[in-house]
């Protein structure tokens, strides 16, 4: 695993976030629970609680948008790059957008949400790009079953070694 | 017997240089003098990237990292910046 450079982290417990732009390719309810399904998978593992609000700033604001979105880096249609997230901080700090060019589902078909969505709300929390192949947070795209899935362990000691552990604390 | 190398296509040699502009560039590379010096990092770059995913690090553009640079991936850079 690896860290940004000043390992950038949030230091409170609990992280707002906010979805301001859905897909169509999934009904809200499937996003909304797939985004909370993706933190959950972090908050089990370091003391860090997610919560989602529906109104105003939060710290983590996500979307779904294709080609220029508001930042410096457009998307690029279907393939190539899928979504990208930046690392915690004020302002944009956080905030996590993905290519609605892509085909989004729940499953082994198009592009799977819940991997997606947890490998950038890793870079969200300060974890950047892992060497190991097994890793969350290995940069290309590769389906695994979601069924049961827990965080892999470079990324849990990569988040931990900037959060500590929740059974810990 | 010895074969002849592969020679990648134009559209996989541009491939790559964008490739590795996105996820393996320095950032603040804007001037003329700079993209020059960005140009000749190329092979340099691209065994960075051969490197980080466990390629074989040749520095000379192949179809098995034209494949990895194919695949879909998260936008955020591989180098910190």
């Amino acid at each position: 695993y690896g860290h940004f450079p000043g390992r950038p982290k949030w230091t409170k417990r609990l992280i707002t976030y906010r979805i301001t732009r859905y897909t169509p390719d999934l009904a809200q309810r499937q996003v909304d629970t797939t985004i909370a399904q993706a933190f959950q998978l972090y908050s089990d593992v370091i003391p860090l609680d997610f919560k989602q609000v529906t109104s105003g700033t939060a710290d983590i604001m996500i979307l779904f948008q294709s080609r220029y979105h508001g930042d410096f880096y457009p998307f690029d249609g279907a393939g190539g790059v899928l979504a990208h997230a930046n690392s915690p901080g004020q302002g944009q700090g956080g905030d996590t957008h993905f290519d609605d060019d892509e085909s989004w589902t729940l499953t082994q078909r198009g592009v799977n949400l819940l991997l997606v969505a947890a490998h950038e709300f890793g870079h969200a929390l300060g974890l950047d790009h892992s060497r190991d192949r097994r890793a969350l947070m290995y940069p290309t795209y590769q389906y695994v079953n979601t069924n049961g899935y827990r965080l892999p362990d470079d990324d849990r000691r990569g988040v931990q070694a900037l959060y500590g552990s929740r059974t810990t604390v | 017997a010895p074969t002849t190398a592969p020679t990648m296509s134009p559209e996989d040699q541009d491939l790559a240089e964008g490739y590795l502009s996105q996820f393996y560039a320095d950032v603040g590379m804007t001037n003329s003098t700079l993209r020059r010096i960005r140009n000749n990092s190329f092979t340099q770059d691209l065994q960075a990237m051969q490197a980080f995913f466990g390629l074989e690090v040749t520095g000379t553009l192949d179809k098995e990292t034209v494949d990895v640079m194919k695949a879909p991936r998260c936008g955020v850079s591989d180098i910190s910046r």
